[in-house]
């Protein structure tokens, strides 16, 4: 489904060349749950927003489902990421004043569905991470872990075939992160949603199946983990 | 230091009102290093954002070196916060296409220095939270761990007397949260600044000498560890 072949992305010149990502091989099929860890700044990110279509590779070949994305025109592209995958973001990317439900419903308005459906598909996806009853609220009046989980409704919403989650409980305590978690482990396993999950806590990365470590932009390993 | 007596902050109105916090009371002398833990949404941040005078209580008083702040004008609010306060928020809240040395020496410019003496002590906050080489970088060109500790050194740099710090290593692999309790327990130790701390980690609330914890906004336990 996804593929890297010797990916690098530098930024800058010359002397003060950053190697975000140093000539990476990855693959990655339909169905798995892979966790992605490694120290701040090695590249977890710059490789989520590749996979995701937001960021392309200095060197190297992406390819989805066979096909090297170096082509794809913009409009391929856009559609690859409204149709196919579902991001969770880092730092949230939440519309301010925005009501949660209208965040939620936000990549649904690309779809072209009715307005009674979609918010019914929002309501349902705000309730499957514990926010029923806070819909209405804007992203001002809700916590950092309250928006985070408005965050990971937005990206399921849309049903995706790959969802991708950048430490999607980075602001939550232990009982709600667990919730989410099982939550991402059931979309997984029951609708064969791939997950591909950066976390920097090591019991997170043990919901996956496979274990990829990043270190200053080179993959330094990626061990399969034995399902108890 | 800081003292809540009986401090409520409420939301919205009679069916649908929300208690961020309900009667807590509270007392922080100076030179201690208190931990907060919660589940999301049980009222830390709203502490904190009162504490840092970014807020006010809905009943009860703050009190701030025996003084309640119920009668401080905005101009004695913003000197308490700019003199007295550093702060980590939970969403960083830097200023986006600007340099992380820039955004470290915006809380300095409201005291006056001159642009040397400025650059000088925000470049040697950023080498203390280990950004040495980025100064110039600006927020997108840096990974989210990066950001959080471009945060951090904003907050140390005017060599505060109470640091309040929400998540400071959300964001952070375990070896860069290592080094920034390090840095934290250091300035406590050291210069004597009163650190109270947000976290949902263990590990890293034992860093602290005391540990609160909120549920529902309300405070249900107040420990002192004991050092080992
Ligand atoms: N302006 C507001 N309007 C309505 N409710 C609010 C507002 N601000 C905060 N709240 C609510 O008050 C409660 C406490 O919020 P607070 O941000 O203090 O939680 P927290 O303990 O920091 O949570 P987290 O761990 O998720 O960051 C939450 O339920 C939140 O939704
Ligand atoms: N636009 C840019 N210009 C320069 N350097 C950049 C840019 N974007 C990212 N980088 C650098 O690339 C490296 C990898 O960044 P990335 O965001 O992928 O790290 P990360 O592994 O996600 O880290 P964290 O755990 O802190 O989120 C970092 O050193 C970062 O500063
Ligand atoms: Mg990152
Ligand atoms: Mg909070």
């Amino acid at each position: 489904l996804i593929q890297f072949r010797q990916v690098s992305k530098f930024y800058g010149r010359g002397e003060a060349t950053i190697r975000a990502l140093d000539h990476v091989d990855l693959s990655i099929s339909r169905g798995e749950f892979v966790s992605v860890m490694g120290p701040s700044g090695s590249g977890k990110s710059t490789c989520m927003n590749i996979i995701g279509g937001l960021d392309v590779p200095s060197t190297g070949e992406y390819l989805f489902q066979g096909i090297p994305t170096r082509g794809f025109s913009r409009t391929q592209l856009t559609l690859l990421r409204r149709h196919m995958l579902g991001f969770v973001f880092q730092g949230f990317n939440l519309l301010a004043r925005t009501s949660a439900v209208e965040n939620v419903e936000l990549p649904l308005t690309y779809r072209g569905m009715d307005a009674r459906e979609r918010r019914r598909l929002a309501m349902a996806a705000l309730e499957q991470v514990g926010l029923k009853g806070r819909e209405d609220h804007t992203t001002q009046e809700l916590s950092g872990g309250q928006q985070q989980r408005v965050a990971i409704a937005r990206a399921i919403v849309t049903d995706p075939a790959v969802l991708l989650a950048d430490e999607p409980t980075g602001n939550l305590d232990t009982r709600t992160s667990t919730e989410i978690m099982q939550l991402i482990t059931r979309l997984n396993n029951e609708r064969g949603i791939t997950v591909i999950m950066v976390t920097h806590e090591e019991d997170i990365a043990a919901y996956g199946q496979r274990l990829l470590r990043f270190v200053d932009g080179r993959l330094t390993s990626d061990e399969v983990r034995q399902k108890e």
